[in-house]
């Protein structure tokens, strides 16, 4: 059905059940890490969750009805904001530590084995504790996720695209305002929320642009082996941006 | 995006 068709409980409902699995790393790191090893096993894990990823999309309401190459094109501009997301909620609930996956968490001062990953890592636990302070729920978390995929990328191919664009949009928006407005909150309090989980969004694309740069550099230096899809992914940003 | 392309065509299960 068309996401229109939807009311925001039923666009919601379908958004929980788009929701990825925890997915598992499956090897143990060995101590002492190194920055090998856990560039290695970052890179392993974000290749794996970009295959869910697009599973998830496919699933969003009204997403695969858009143009496919706009599909691609969305998908590429916010892969990492996305999984960057969705690590700060998986980290909520444990300050100090960000959790990759339900059997890989790292402290800033394992991550600060990487170079260049403190600054990256002290942004996302920023972010996870702003995320903790606001006690964001569930449903709102679904509904800011699939905003930065449809939010990604303004350029669409026709004025056709872009419109359908638009309406998803205002009904993923209709859902997080109507998700806002199940808490105890005095309207003025409803929309300063409404206002606080959308400029969280502004700060996850910041911290991604530098993972994007950072996990380039670490391409560069032959640091890490990039899987098919990661490697992708990269490539396409670079291209974007060049 | 060859790959890309593949997984968002293929038909769930």
């Amino acid at each position: 059905p068309q996401p229109s068709a939807l009311t925001s409980e039923q666009l919601i409902e379908r958004l929980m059940e788009a929701e990825p699995p925890g997915i598992y790393l499956m090897k143990d790191m060995k101590k002492p890490l190194t920055e090998a090893k856990v560039m290695m096993s970052l890179t392993n894990l974000a290749d794996k969750e970009l295959v869910h990823m697009i599973t998830w999309a496919k699933k969003i309401p009204g997403f695969v009805e858009l143009g496919l190459l706009d599909q691609v094109h969305l998908l590429e501009c916010c892969w990492l904001e996305v999984q960057m997301v969705g690590l700060i909620w998986r980290s909520v609930d444990h300050p100090g530590k960000l959790i990759f996956s339900p059997d890989l968490s790292l402290s800033r001062e394992e991550g600060s084995c990487v170079q260049g990953f403190v600054e990256i890592f002290d942004m996302l636990l920023a972010a996870t504790s702003r995320v903790r302070e606001l006690k964001l729920q569930r449903e709102e978390y679904v509904c800011l996720k699939a905003m930065i995929l449809l939010n990604s990328n303004m350029c669409l191919s026709s004025s056709e695209s872009s419109s359908k664009l638009l309406r998803l949009l205002d009904a993923v928006t209709d859902a997080l305002v109507s998700a806002i407005g199940k808490t105890v909150l005095t309207f003025r309090q409803q929309y300063t929320r409404l206002a606080h989980l959308l400029m969280l969004l502004s700060h996850i694309r910041h911290v991604s642009n530098k993972g994007m740069d950072h996990l380039h550099c670490m391409k560069m230096k032959n640091m890490v082996p990039l899987y098919d899809l990661l490697l992708e992914m990269l490539d396409a940003h670079i291209m974007h941006s060049s | 995006h060859t790959k890309l392309l593949q997984l968002l065509t293929t038909k769930p299960e």
